[in-house]
């Protein structure tokens, strides 16, 4: 049985899809057979990792058979975002469990660790990856905005344990930390003491060679294999393994 | 006839939100009345003038009609979001000319300037700010994927006048600019020398005032009135009055 990353968090810019490319690559250099699904009509994980969108999600669409394809990093697979995935997350979903059940078909179920990166919303096509999720991983920057939505974040995870009952916060991650600034401590304090949820140790740094590696179609562990951004990552991936997380 | 400017990109962490209220409070510091319309379910436009959210947007729910209160922002008002925003984005909205509608009998003629802070989507709540809008300001950061998104955010652009055929686009904003970084160079030049559509000569340097303004329900010209941030804002002002965009 796959383990299930949800990479969520409705307020934009925090850092979801490097952390669900970088962290599945991670994963895969310790072994593992991992899967990227691209879930966000961006398609931001897709072309991060040399990939084209397709016409129909197969992670959504109905009947979805075909749509695992491999990627250029060794150990990573991925079922790229579709084109239809804006008008699916309007008016076209039956089911929070859409998600789930094209999953399975699929075959995701080979896979070590699935890791599900999501839009910036808490609406049908977060609802859905929470649905099928083991553990949500909730990446946040150290700022005000991204702190005050955690708290309606949190609320979708409790509301979709009503359809997934075993789904918990694997951890929340401070992404794009600057130890210089007050602002980023402040909110370090705040997380770590207040929240009840799980907060990863590993903190991954703001680094230049994290924003460049998508347009090289690299993740920043290829990119920049000595950097504080892919230190950070491989990290965060040795910390997932020892709690269980990855499968 | 007032200005009003939709604050958009589907690209997450761009900085719309601190551009719709610190442009808002720039344009009120040269005298104009201006009203801030928060359309985004996070509400952090709302949370970061001080305000709380309401259970029903005034700006989209049916019948709107109070709805614009004042801010502690001197010739700053304010249509503070809704706890509602979510569901109506997902089913709820009867056309993309409810926007337009509420505000006309919300009285939003009487302001010189509206701004619209979006969610970061390209769905129903950001098609009724394009329709609604005389034009469009959108920020970008200047990295991949905040530049990988821009065309189908023109392009969405684009569809709206079929709605609304007076809709230009005002300017593309480069924000949290960081000279030191050579990604930053490169998008720059490649948004300036490619796109068919203007873009600002201002661009508003990433400055760490700005990010701790709103966790004082402060913009960020009085938080730190002489801080890059407040003059990138204050200059922003200025080259939108020129161009004819704020009423
Ligand atoms: N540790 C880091 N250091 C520097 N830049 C980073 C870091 N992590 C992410 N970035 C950059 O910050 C921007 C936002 O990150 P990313 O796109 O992964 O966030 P997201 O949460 O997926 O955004 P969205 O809400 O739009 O889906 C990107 O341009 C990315 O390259
Ligand atoms: N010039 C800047 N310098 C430093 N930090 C900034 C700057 N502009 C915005 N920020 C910070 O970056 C984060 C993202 O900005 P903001 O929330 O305004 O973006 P947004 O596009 O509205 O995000 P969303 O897509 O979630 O609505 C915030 O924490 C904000 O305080
Ligand atoms: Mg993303
Ligand atoms: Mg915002």
């Amino acid at each position: 049985m796959s383990a299930i990353l949800c990479v969520a968090n409705q307020k934009g810019g925090v850092g979801k899809t490097t952390t669900a490319t970088c962290l599945a690559h991670a994963l895969a250099l310790s072994g593992r057979e991992v899967l990227v699904v691209d879930i966000d009509p961006q398609a931001n994980a897709t072309s991060g990792m040399g990939l084209a969108p397709v016409a129909a999600s197969p992670a959504l669409a109905p009947g979805g058979r075909d749509g695992i394809v491999p990627t250029a990093w060794p150990g990573v697979s991925a079922v790229p975002a579709g084109l239809d995935l804006e008008r699916l997350a309007v008016r076209g979903l039956p089911s929070v469990l859409a998600l789930k059940g094209n999953l399975a078909r699929l075959g995701a179920g080979r896979f070590a660790a699935v890791l599900i990166d999501c839009p910036p919303s808490l609406g049908p096509l977060t609802q859905n990856a929470l649905a099928a999720a083991s553990a949500a991983i909730i990446p946040i920057q150290c700022e005000y905005y991204p702190l005050e939505g955690l708290v309606q974040l949190l609320a979708a995870v409790e509301r979709a344990r009503q359809t997934n009952a075993g789904l918990r916060v694997g951890g929340v991650l401070l992404t794009m930390y600057d130890p210089a600034s007050d602002l980023a401590r402040e909110v370090e304090t705040e997380v770590r003491t207040k929240l009840a949820e799980p907060v990863f140790r590993t903190v991954i740094p703001r680094d230049p060679a994290v924003a460049e590696a998508p347009s090289h179609c690299l993740s920043v562990l290829d990119y920049a294999p000595r950097s504080p951004g892919a230190r950070g990552y491989a990290e965060l991936a040795v910390e997932v393994i020892a709690a269980g997380l990855a499968g």
